[in-house]
């Protein structure tokens, strides 16, 4: 199974189009490997993306130094998944 | 579980276990439900859609599809909450009973099984279909972007790697033609509404054109009702609009292509966003979810077996 350890899920609300389109660029840049989750859409509306660990660094430094703000939506992805995985399995269980 | 009323509908579940649900339904409520298998995925895994109907030749019908994206797991587990709301207030709600007392209402509860199986077992993240691309290591295509309508416009890529590629041509993807074929030999579904997470929104056409669809103005009053009656359960803010006004600009989806098919009721809907989760909603949020999007469903099927055309 895939593991999304250490991936972290930022929330970054636009504030003019100049921000937008910076973000924009985001999906280009192959290399980060970023997953959008909630796609760019208009300014003060949320953009949602899935940032690897290796790529952290790297997006957060790109938001800071175009003046972006940001939140961290979720800390360690994979916390979460093993938290559902966990739900599952002992829901499954119960009938044992 | 042994039947449909042990089902844990508080619980997302696996591929199997939503094959095995459906199975159960069919049997405890024969005269009501059938299943019909209308093709199968690229890994040969069957595309089962449930029938609920009264009787009937070739009624009118409303078309329900929860999971052609497959990391949004609340659609396919709301789809199964549907599935059960169906027969149980059938007979006892007065709004539903009329509607099935006139029509037929299909219900595709995971459109991608091949993806939804991949994200249990390799990748929860997954969204696409499982088909390979040729001449690409990356594996494939956004089925919400392969339908014949503006495809390969502005608003889906070229590119097999990413998550919006639209595909080598219009409904390569079986799971895109099943549902082709099956809207095509029907004839008469009056209302198509395709469900996906996370964003509260409901949408109509258009996606690939600023265009106004036709019957925007119906389309936008219906859809105004339909999230003022889904917000009276829990509060939950939607937004509405054409897709392309709503969001951006998508070319290739489904209710496009529905829409253009003749089928004037056409919506899109997101689902739950608590603006913590995002795809990982908590599954004690599938039933308030399922509950209240209820709603917004029962308003459009509404309309449409009030306003035929």
């Amino acid at each position: 199974k895939e593991s999304f350890e250490g991936h972290q899920v930022l929330r970054i609300i636009p504030k003019d189009d100049i921000q937008l389109s910076l973000i924009k660029e985001l999906e280009d840049m192959i290399h980060f490997e970023v997953d959008f989750w909630k796609e760019v859409t208009r300014v003060n509306t949320p953009v949602d993306v899935r940032v690897p660990f290796h790529s952290l660094q790297s997006v957060k430094i790109y938001l800071e130094t175009q003046g972006i703000e940001y939140s961290i939506m979720i800390e360690d992805l994979q916390v979460m998944l093993d938290e559902e995985q966990k739900e599952m399995m002992s829901v499954a269980r119960a009938p044992e | 579980p042994r039947n449909t009323d042990s089902f844990d509908y508080t619980q997302y579940h696996t591929l199997s276990e939503i094959y095995s649900f459906q199975d159960m339904l069919v049997a405890e409520n024969p005269k009501l439900v059938s299943k019909i298998v209308i093709g199968q995925s690229y890994e040969n895994r069957p595309l089962n859609v449930l029938k609920f109907s009264t009787g009937g030749t070739n009624r009118p019908a409303i078309w329900i599809d929860t999971g052609i994206h497959a990391r949004e797991w609340i659609t396919q587990a709301s789809g199964t909450w549907f599935a059960k709301k169906l027969v149980t207030d059938y007979g006892t709600d007065p709004a539903l009973t009329a509607i099935l007392n006139n029509m037929d209402i299909f219900l595709e509860i995971s459109v991608n099984p091949d993806g939804f199986y991949y994200t249990h077992n390799n990748n929860r993240m997954w969204r696409k279909t499982r088909k390979p691309n040729s001449g690409s290591s990356c594996v494939g295509v956004d089925p919400n972007r392969n339908w014949d309508a503006g495809f390969g416009l502005p608003g889906a890529s070229g590119n097999p790697c990413s998550e919006t590629y639209h595909g080598p041509k219009a409904e390569s993807e079986s799971e895109v033609k099943a549902i082709v074929d099956f809207v095509k030999s029907h004839g008469n579904i009056k209302a198509f509404i395709s469900i996906h997470s996370y964003s509260q929104m409901l949408m109509y056409p258009f996606g690939y054109t600023t265009t106004p669809a036709k019957d925007d103005a119906e389309l936008h009053s219906l859809a105004e009702k339909a999230i003022t009656d889904l917000a009276s359960l829990y509060g939950t803010s939607y937004t509405y609009g054409s897709l392309i006004d709503t969001i951006y600009q998508a070319s290739g989806i489904t209710i496009d292509w529905t829409y253009n098919q003749g089928i004037k009721f056409s919506y899109t809907f997101e689902l739950r966003d608590t603006g913590r989760y995002g795809f990982i909603l908590p599954a004690n949020q599938i039933v308030p979810t399922a509950q209240e999007t209820w709603l917004a469903l029962m308003t459009i099927m509404d309309h449409t077996n009030k306003n035929p055309y």
